[in-house]
C-alpha cells in the first residue's frame, strides 16, 4: 500500500469531518456508502448538488454492494459534471477514481482520489473562502496534505 | 532552535498557500 496515499484519504476524511455531516464521516468504510460525501457536496454547492439530487443518493444501504456503488458512481459523475460545467476546469489528466474498488473493497487509495476531487469543488466553488478558511484551522500535518493534494489538482487541470 | 524556525517556516508555506488560494478568481470565466 502506498503510504502517502492512505495518509491522503486519512487527512481528507479529517476535513471531510469539518461538514458535520448527518451521515457518519470517521472511517473509510462510513464513506464507501457515499452519504457523507453527497451531503458535504450539497453543502457546497446546493444549487448544483441539489435537493433532489440528494434524495437520489440511498444513505440507508448497509453492506449492500450494489446499492453503494449506484451512489459512489451518481457522486462521481456529478463532481466530475460540476468541474466541467459550473468551474469550467478540465481535469481529465487527474486519474479518476475506481469507485468499483472503493465500493467492493473500501480501497483508501481510490477513495482517496474521490475525496480530492471533493476537495477542488470546495475550494473552488462561490463560496471557496469559508472552506479554505476551514481548512487553515486544521492540524498543520493534515493542512500540509490538503494543500498537496489541491497542488496535484491544480496541476492536472487545463483551462 | 532550529525545530522552532522549521515550524515557523512550515506554517509561512502554508498560510503563503492559503492565502494565495484565497485571492484567486473562481474558476468561471468573467
Amino acid at each position: 500500500m502506498d503510504v502517502n496515499k492512505t495518509v491522503l484519504c486519512e487527512s481528507l476524511i479529517i476535513w471531510l469531518q469539518t461538514f458535520n455531516t448527518a451521515a457518519p464521516c470517521t472511517t473509510v468504510a462510513d464513506l464507501t456508502t457515499g452519504a457523507a460525501m453527497a451531503q458535504a457536496l450539497h453543502q457546497i454547492d446546493p444549487s448544483w448538488f441539489s435537493d433532489s439530487w440528494l434524495t437520489r443518493i440511498k444513505d440507508d444501504v448497509g453492506d449492500n454492494l450494489r446499492l453503494k456503488l449506484n451512489n459512489l458512481k451518481k457522486i462521481l459523475q456529478m463532481i466530475v459534471d460540476y468541474y466541467n460545467e459550473v468551474l469550467n476546469q478540465q481535469i481529465s489528466g487527474f486519474p479518476m477514481p475506481d469507485v468499483v474498488r472503493v465500493a467492493e473493497l473500501s480501497d483508501p487509495v481510490e477513495l482517496g482520489r474521490l475525496l480530492q476531487l471533493l476537495l477542488g469543488c470546495a475550494v473552488n466553488c462561490d463560496r471557496k473562502q469559508e472552506y479554505i478558511q476551514i481548512i487553515m484551522t486544521l492540524e498543520e500535518s493534515v493542512q500540509h496534505v490538503v494543500m498537496t493534494a489541491i497542488q496535484e489538482l491544480m496541476s492536472k487541470e487545463s483551462m | 532552535d532550529p525545530n522552532i524556525k522549521g515550524a515557523a517556516a512550515n506554517e509561512g508555506v502554508l498560510a503563503n498557500f492559503f492565502n494565495s488560494l484565497l485571492s484567486k478568481k473562481t474558476g468561471a470565466p468573467g
